[in-house]
């Protein structure tokens, strides 16, 4: 199953933070933990969240919680981390 | 800089608003900065302005002033990565930042050349370092991080040189992503338009909401001579900083100096190719432009390479070096195999005043936009090659060479050169107007620009945008074309997002996307260029709709005109604006009809408003793609 697929750093996008309350990083860790296959990999899949002036988090995903994640409400985009170059 | 920032009008003399200036935060994300750099002395600032919401985290070996007053490290975590702003594994970070803020510095040069008074365009203002690129590279989710923070911390421009080898979709680009939430913060971004060109498409800079900058040459071109025992003297590119010879020296060709590889090999004076007992105290012929990299690995005492596949732009060099137009290279080749002791002497570069400048570097990313093709990429150049400004001093001094020479100030060519100047274009601008939002500032940057030469520049528009900057006269431009988040959200309706998505983007429930006509499209954006794609060998008529906000006097009359060479019908309806008040709104259309494009072409004109005054310039470009 998912568990034995290659898990990659992926950058889940979520546009701006919502208005009123909520919490960016429990959102981000519960839509982990929807995704992930256990939830013990929730704190391995996760590395860090965006949450002062746009809302997003970066985990370490396989290509079917990638496909999980990209169909959840608030989520505008799910992209494999690229590297860019000095110009 | 101390040369480009004249060259483009920004003079030392030029009419500031001091204490604006110094309020302005440009937040840089590049590779750190070196903060005991004169460039970044604080001789003269007050503490940060009262809006500063940063921190100074620099992490090792890192100190703020008060004209560095942010400084944030991303990726230390990872394996050969630095716990620290400090641009201590580049120098990149130092020459951005120093070309949109340094501080005037006297006496600056590189080894006696392009000497000058260094300084920023905006030198009385602040910088926020976030240092995003580690030794292994820059990671997306570090930069996403530097914006996070920068529009948090609260800078007034985002300045960012760096960028992927070519375009995305818009939510799968980190740059896009960030300089949309920056934007919406009322935060300029200014990107880089790569270094990918002169190819076709290449940039990848591409979201509308953004600055996407383009590099421009100066009128200060550096030459490096080569004088043959013959007494020849021929004229080649390098910036060879070392003293010219008072005698000549053997000249050899690569193939003569080399005992371990083939002849082919060895007249390339490919790596390991040149013997190190060979070569000492010898000039080497070399037919690969990259020969001067073994002959230094070699120890040679200097190499005449090849300029092929051609190149416009002189690199520092640490030998003496030059690099020889392939039909001068073969009259060097002729004189070395037809003589029976060659021998030349290279002199040290000097510079002298190019008649063609300004011109687009032949490397700059060209345009199309393949992900919006009726939206111009780049918008706008600015210089960006050889381009002299601080440096880290560190162990080379040469991104290629390992070159042992230290240096305060070095010279770089790229479109991360050029980007920096659009920053500080910008942020000038907005010492004058702190009102204004992002889209007016790169509206009023764009419609003053200096209208280049496509025949002097391989893509036109798409190489040069709306043309190089005028920061002086960005500050008047009279009309401005605006749009705000909202205009960006219909334009992301045009090209297929779906309703929900934009509500999640914007954080308005209340997006919408309105019900559109199939011939929508992102050239309706209220953009300051315009431009289309069409079919090829079709007719085709097409119309924009524009509209333009006074700011310039309050009751003026503006006339439309139209400047093209293209067999094209283009009519501006109406053709005279009449404003009564500033901060008026006025709408117009503009039609452009004609027979058909062959495939892969383009068509120009230009759009300009003009109440006598004031003169507010747009390109039109109408193309095709196969």
């Amino acid at each position: 199953g998912a568990s034995t697929e290659e898990k990659k750093v992926h950058i889940v996008y979520m546009g701006s933070l919502p208005k009123g309350q909520y919490s960016p990083l429990s959102r981000h860790r519960s839509m982990l933990r929807q995704t992930v296959q256990l939830d013990s990999s929730v704190e391995t899949s996760y590395i860090r969240s965006y949450s002062r002036s746009f809302n997003g988090f970066v985990a370490k995903l396989t290509d079917s919680e990638k496909q999980r994640l990209s169909n959840m409400e608030g989520v505008i985009s799910v992209f494999p981390r690229k590297t860019l170059q000095l110009q | 800089t101390t040369r480009s920032w004249d060259f483009i009008g920004l003079q030392e003399s030029a009419t500031r608003n001091a204490q604006a200036e110094s309020d302005i935060i440009i937040g840089v994300l590049d590779t750190g900065i070196w903060p005991e750099s004169e460039s970044f002395n604080d001789k003269g600032f007050g503490p940060p302005p009262s809006k500063w919401k940063g921190v100074c985290e620099g992490g090792l070996n890192f100190t703020c002033n008060n004209k560095i007053i942010g400084a944030r490290y991303y990726g230390g975590s990872r394996p050969n990565s630095t716990q620290s702003a400090r641009d201590g594994d580049d120098g990149h970070g130092s020459h951005t930042a120093s070309i949109a803020a340094g501080n005037r510095v006297n006496n600056v040069s590189f080894f006696g050349l392009a000497q000058g008074t260094a300084r920023g365009g905006v030198p009385s203002a602040r910088i926020a370092t976030y240092r995003v690129c580690q030794p292994d590279g820059c990671n997306d989710e570090d930069i996403l991080a530097a914006f996070d923070d920068a529009i948090a911390d609260g800078v007034d421009i985002i300045s960012i040189s760096l960028g992927e080898a070519e375009a995305t979709d818009f939510f799968e680009d980190t740059i896009a992503i960030g300089a949309f939430h920056a934007m919406q913060k009322g935060i300029v971004t200014s990107h880089s338009a790569g270094n990918q060109g002169p190819s076709y498409g290449s940039t990848a800079s591409v979201a509308p909401w953004l600055i996407s900058v383009a590099a421009s040459r100066t009128d200060r071109l550096f030459i490096d001579k080569v004088v043959l025992g013959d007494g020849r003297t021929l004229v080649g590119k390098s910036i060879n900083s070392f003293a010219s010879p008072a005698t000549r020296f053997p000249l050899l060709h690569g193939k003569e100096v080399s005992s371990q590889c083939s002849e082919n090999n060895s007249m390339y004076c490919n790596e390991g190719c040149l013997d190190k007992k060979l070569v000492k105290g010898k000039y080497v012929l070399c037919k690969s432009n990259s020969g001067d990299f073994e002959a230094f690995a070699a120890g040679a005492l200097g190499a005449i390479v090849r300029n092929e596949p051609y190149i416009d732009f002189s690199d520092v060099v640490a030998l003496p070096a030059v690099l020889l137009s392939a039909k001068e290279h073969d009259l060097v080749l002729s004189y070395v195999n037809s003589t029976k002791n060659p021998q030349a002497s290279i002199l040290k570069s000097e510079t002298i005043k190019d008649a063609e400048a300004p011109t687009i570097a032949s490397f700059s990313s060209r345009g199309p936009n393949f992900v919006t093709p009726d939206i111009i990429k780049p918008d706008l150049s600015a210089p960006g090659v050889e381009i002299l400004a601080a440096y880290s001093p560190l162990d080379t001094i040469s991104f290629t060479f390992d070159d042992p020479r230290r240096v305060h100030y070095t010279l770089l060519s790229g479109t991360s050169m050029a980007c920096p100047h659009v920053s500080a274009a910008a942020a000038y601008v907005k010492t004058f107007h702190p009102d204004w939002s992002p889209s007016a500032i790169k509206s009023a940057l764009m419609t003053t620009a200096l209208p280049m030469s496509d025949a002097k520049s391989l893509g036109g528009e798409f190489a040069y945008g709306s043309g190089q900057i005028n920061p002086v006269a960005a500050v008047r431009p009279g009309l401005v074309y605006e749009a705000l988040k909202e205009d960006y959200i219909i334009m992301l309706c045009n090209i297929g997002y779906d309703a929900k998505k934009l509500q999640v983007l914007s954080g308005d429930t209340n997006t919408t996307c309105p019900k559109l006509p199939v011939t929508a499209s992102p050239k309706d954006l209220n953009y300051p260029s315009m431009a289309a794609e069409v079919f090829p060998a079709k007719p085709f008529n097409v119309t924009f709709h524009r509209t333009v906000t006074n700011v310039g006097l309050a009751t003026s009359s503006y006339k439309a005109k139209i400047v093209t060479n293209s067999k094209v019908n283009i009519k501006v309806e109406p053709e005279v604006l009449t404003f009564k008040s500033l901060n008026e709104k006025k709408s117009f259309l503009v039609s452009v009809s004609g027979s058909g494009l062959p495939v892969k072409s383009r068509l120009s004109a230009s759009l300009v408003w003009s109440d006598g005054t004031y003169s507010v310039r747009s390109p039109i470009v109408l193309h095709t793609q196969s």
